[in-house]
């Protein structure tokens, strides 16, 4: 599903430059739950922004699905995220001006499945606070209706940013279930970042970063 | 510290009523590190927000240090808030314009301790992403500024809504370790919201909530 070549990901701060990856070499099959890990600020959203085509490589290789996503302009590489990839952001992302039903539904009318929208958001467990604003969800509320929006799309890839940072153990462990389901049933590829290291362990392949570079790849205990 | 005696918490949505905290009781010591858990969604943030002030009860009484909270007008709680506590939001909410270091300094300047903030962002490892805007750090450093910027006000009270939420283990400890350090040295009072269940235990005291009531008030391992 996703081969990079020697990816590396700079920032220019004034006169410095800041390496958020550094020469990173990958290559992942479709349909497996691949879990990325490391130490804060190692680049695991980098690499997932990467990877769903939200920013650019500074150098080197990356290829989705077969698509050369660094030689993508806008135009194309706004296309491919809204036909393959779901993401569920670090920080969530929700319009704040829709409640948590209509924001599930505007990716679902997106992809023409607009009931699929009250589905997956009673999936998630938040049948019961649909009509409340972002402002009006629990932390770990608000990160369920992103992960809810991401699902909706049934997309081929869904790339998820600590999906269950603000859940506590019982709540992450159905939202993982959730997604384990769509993986087997549907082939949907899973990349997920987690520094949760029991969690961790669970993927079928377990990918860990340290100051922008892959250290490890190693099979997860799923296998 | 802390006196919460039949405290509820209400909100309307149109015709509904949401119970946020329902006659919530409870009585914590002052200089404890007291770990709050539960399911997302029981009431902790709200929790949090009522004893630092942050938001009124719809009814019942909340003293914390001989203070009853719930009888406050706005200039009032906005100067308790100033005096006396420092907030670990569970979204942050840094400012967006200001670099890691201002951030932490437009605080310390409030409390007369300019020169402190470079030294607790060092706390918190992060002396090296000092001049990034929060937009250029990653989720975990962001989390990190947030913490310093409680920190540098050497509040009594400590309110943190996960803290380590978006931190892999070891920096998480790292981090807990100076929470904890500033509890002993001077008898900081800590109120630390959690659902790393390891994490929790560490505690002098645990409260357990669930569907915005106490469950549960017992002793933690540090004890
Ligand atoms: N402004 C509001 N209006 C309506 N309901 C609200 C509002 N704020 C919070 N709630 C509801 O109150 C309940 C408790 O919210 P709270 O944020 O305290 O939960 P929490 O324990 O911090 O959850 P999490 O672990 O997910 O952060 C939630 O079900 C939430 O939907
Ligand atoms: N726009 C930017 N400009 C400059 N530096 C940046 C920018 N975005 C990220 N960085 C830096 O790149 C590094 C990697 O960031 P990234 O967000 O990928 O880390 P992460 O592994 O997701 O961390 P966390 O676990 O804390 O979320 C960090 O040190 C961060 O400060
Ligand atoms: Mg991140
Ligand atoms: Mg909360």
């Amino acid at each position: 599903a996703l081969v990079a070549r020697d990816v590396w990901k700079q920032y220019l701060l004034g006169d410095v430059t800041v390496n958020a990856l550094r020469g990173v070499n990958l290559q992942l099959p479709a349909g497996r739950f691949v879990v990325l890990v490391g130490p804060s600020g190692s680049g695991k959203t980098t690499m997932l922004n990467l990877a769903g085509g939200l920013d650019v490589p500074t150098k080197g290789e990356l290829l989705v699905f077969g698509r050369r996503l660094n030689d993508m302009n806008e135009a194309q590489l706004t296309e491919y995220r809204r036909r393959e990839v779901g993401f569920v952001f670090q920080m969530f992302n929700l319009v704040p001006t829709l409640t948590a039903l209509e924001n599930v539904r505007l990716v679902a009318q997106l992809v023409g499945n607009d009931d699929l929208a009250a589905d997956t958001l009673a999936a998630v467990g938040l049948a019961h606070v649909a009509d409340h604003l972002p402002s009006q969800l629990s932390g770990g509320e608000q990160q369920r209706v992103a992960i809810a929006r991401a699902l909706v799309k049934q997309p081929r890839l869904l790339l998820a940013d600590e999906p269950t940072g603000a859940l506590d153990v019982e709540t992450g462990l159905e939202v993982l279930g959730l997604l384990w389901h769509e993986t087997r049933k549907r082939g949907m590829t899973v990349m997920m970042v987690t520094h949760n290291t029991i969690l961790a362990r669970l993927g079928d392949i377990v990918v860990r970063l340290r100051s922008g570079q892959v250290i490890e790849v190693a099979p997860g205990e799923a296998v």
